[in-house]
């Protein structure tokens, strides 16, 4: 589902390079639940930009599905690609800090031209699911960490996508909100066949996947 | 060195009443290296940020040092105490996106007035300890997750604070790393008598910990 050749992310900063990804060759197979570990820079919130379609290698290949080659798309395929197909939670969690938490899990289902009874449903089904039922008005900055994390991840599941890029999911997380997550997480890939890449220095995280690709200064150093 | 009295923090969102703190009553002694869990959402950002004069309890007092009343501290007062006897890390992190990782930490020392060469000193010291020797000139957002939160422990560091407020410090460090801040607070405290409190859902900070804080909906569950 995901084929990575020979990907290479070069910074400029001033006159020094940062080689932030040195070559990395990874295949991903449908129902994958894998995820990337790696010390604090060594590359990993890089390599899920790219699988992604948020950012383009420097050098190398990165293609989606068997088709598609994301070193190559515009960036009205690439959108396209990633709304149909993708669901990402970024590390930053990156949440819209106008709307409260219904709009911003509605979101991605009103790009998408869902009808709004059908919205409202599947919301509040995802709302249930990681708990933020009393908080459903608050806005972002309303809310604590933990909170707004839970929100990032409603808002990658409710287009029910293919493909789910998680990069630290549960770094926010006390122990009972992270085992919640990582069970809606098993049930999508065992039930409904999503394929999961996480990236995570969390060991619950790591006890439940089913492959370990290990990042180190920008290259794969182990896949098991 | 802090002592809480029946704390209590509201905020109203629209008509709702909401309880973020409900009666925290709390003594922390000097020396101590401790740490206060609890589910996310249970009000522990909030408390720290009381015990770091960042906000006031809407009822109930803090006091600090043996002498000053957080609740009744006007801003001036309040940032001249924070400045030169606090240091914060913030769950956020909260950078200056327009310095750089030298700046960014040097910041607070430029606040007290040091010298620069002096600030010079101070500043590759810690640069050194957190690992972000070769990084010195990356802004935040040309960096990863761990290395902007190794940049907020070191900035809360360069002071030399008696009391040292850290906010889930680790949650986005690798096992090396995390232990490597561990490290450097356990010597700070043992060495030079600094004062630590920790927020956190990582299993690593807690074990190092001497005394745990359980919080659970605003108020404090076990303290052993
Ligand atoms: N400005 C605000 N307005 C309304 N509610 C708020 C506000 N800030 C925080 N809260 C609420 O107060 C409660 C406590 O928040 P706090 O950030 O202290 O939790 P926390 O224990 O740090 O959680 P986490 O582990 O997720 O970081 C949460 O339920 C949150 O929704
Ligand atoms: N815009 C940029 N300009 C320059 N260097 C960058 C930029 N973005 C990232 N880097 C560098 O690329 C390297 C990889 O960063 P990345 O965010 O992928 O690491 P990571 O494995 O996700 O780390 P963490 O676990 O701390 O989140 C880091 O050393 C970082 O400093
Ligand atoms: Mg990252
Ligand atoms: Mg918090």
């Amino acid at each position: 589902i995901v084929e990575v050749k020979d990907a290479k992310k070069e910074y400029l900063l001033g006159k020094t390079k940062v080689h932030a990804l040195n070559g990395v060759n990874l295949d991903i197979h449908e129902k994958d639940f894998m995820c990337i570990i790696g010390p604090s820079g060594s590359g990993k919130t890089t390599l899920l930009n790219l699988i992604g379609c948020l950012d383009s290698p420097t050098t190398g290949e990165v293609r989606l599905f068997d088709k598609y080659n994301v070193s190559v798309l515009n960036d009205g395929d690439a959108t396209r690609l990633r709304r149909d197909n993708i669901g990402f939670i970024f590390q930053t969690f990156n949440l819209i800090p106008v709307l409260n938490v219904f709009e911003n899990i509605e979101f991605p289902l009103i790009i998408q031209n869902v009808a709004e009874k059908e919205r409202k449903k599947r919301v509040d089904v995802l709302i249930d699911d990681v708990g933020l039922q009393e908080f459903v008005k608050h806005k972002p900055d309303e809310l604590s960490g933990g909170q707004r994390q839970r929100i990032a991840v409603a808002r990658a599941l409710i287009t029910n996508p293919k493909l789910i890029l998680a990069d630290e999911p549960t770094a926010n997380l006390d122990k009972e909100n992270g085992h919640n997550i990582m069970e809606i997480m098993k049930r999508l890939n065992a039930e409904h066949g999503v394929t999961f890449i996480f990236s995570t220095h969390d060991q619950r995280v790591m006890e439940e996947a089913k492959r370990i690709v290990v990042l180190s200064d920008g290259v794969v150093e182990s896949d098991k």
